[in-house]
């Protein structure tokens, strides 16, 4: 059969696929997954940016019928699309957890999730931790950290401190985490980082009456969120997805009826009709995750469970 | 529960993907 050529970008690798011309976006989806060994695969995504609006690659449709970039190797990332709401207790394999781990330190040192300078500094030393293991003062010498891009470029612009000063207060830290192996050490990562305002969040500018693009949406494992633009902290309103009846647009108008009949109906503008079709699917997937967390185990998930039970005594053992 | 009318319409139904998962 006849071929065109993806090139897939993960968080640490890139791989290049034949795939076959009628081969829909689940096909190719599924066979990253594979060659990933990543069974959690709901969480996950292949995103591609079309016209400088970031996109999906859908499912269900034939990967070639979709508006993707034309160029050869046509590109895609996979990515985190969905969160979870506890990490803890719902990233089970190591491969899934560490790939989460990724994509939020790079959030963070991209400064797209807001930390505190101390919590930055906490976070880079369970990072520090992941990556070279226990401290060791006779090998990891003054300058060892001067190659890892470890804390976002503001905070290291907000104090008059040297690149060892930052060092010497990581590996303080550092220090502390002796005996914590990797994926404890990036599982202690998340953990901290899930607490963030900004973490999981994708914000979308919106405008409820026309020409005053005036505030921003979020969506997230929760619900939906209504910030004002210049305060992604904290949403003035909320509809958790358990009060909510029914999202639905038309054009580039949005509504959000709420399951209470007498609360009143939310309608705003978003800057295309592209990007209301991105928030209704975003929206579909996170109240379907939502259910789902709230349903008793699929046996597949009972056995993954299981398995990374095993997995984690048997690695406490061996550590 | 997710119906889309016209390609610039779509309207998914919270309540009844509820329903149907039950």
């Amino acid at each position: 059969p006849k071929t065109f050529k993806v090139k897939v970008i993960t968080m640490d690798a890139e791989m290049e696929f034949s795939c076959e011309m009628k081969w829909k976006g689940k096909d190719l989806f599924d066979l990253v997954c594979r060659t990933l060994g990543l069974r959690e695969t709901w969480f996950f995504g292949l995103q591609y940016t079309i016209k400088g609006v970031c996109a999906w690659l859908k499912m269900e449709k034939k990967v070639l019928e979709q508006e993707i970039p034309k160029e050869d190797p046509t590109q895609f990332r996979f990515l985190a699309k969905f969160y979870p709401e506890k990490v803890e207790e719902e990233l089970l394999q190591e491969i899934t957890q560490h790939l989460f781990f990724l994509q939020v330190k790079k959030q963070i040192l991209d400064e797209e999730i807001h930390c505190s300078p101390e919590v930055t500094v906490l976070l880079a030393s369970y990072a520090v931790q992941a990556k070279y293991g226990d401290y060791d003062p006779n090998f990891h010498k003054p300058g060892f950290l001067i190659q890892d891009e470890l804390l976002p470029k503001r905070v290291l612009k907000q104090y008059q401190m040297t690149v060892h000063m930052w060092e010497e207060k990581i590996t303080a830290w550092y220090a502390e985490h002796r005996g914590i192996a990797r994926d404890e050490a990036e599982m202690n990562y998340l953990k901290i980082a899930q607490d963030l305002a900004m973490y999981g969040v994708n914000y979308f500018p919106i405008e409820q009456n026309k020409n005053h693009r005036d505030l921003l949406l979020g969506v997230d494992a929760k619900g939906i969120h209504v910030y004002s633009i210049n305060n992604r902290f904290s949403p003035n309103r909320s509809f958790e997805w358990s009060a909510i009846r029914n999202i639905s647009y038309s054009e580039k108008e949005l509504t959000i009826k709420p399951l209470d009949k007498k609360a009143e109906v939310f309608k705003f503008f978003s800057s295309q009709l592209k990007v209301n079709k991105l928030i209704l699917q975003l929206c579909i997937g996170n109240h379907d995750l939502f259910m789902k967390r709230r349903r008793v185990d699929s046996i597949e998930i009972q056995q993954m469970k299981a398995q990374a039970r095993e997995e984690k005594a048997r690695k406490k053992m061996e550590h | 529960y997710f119906a889309r009318k016209a390609n610039h319409k779509g309207s998914y139904s919270l309540v009844d993907a509820l329903k149907s998962k039950v």
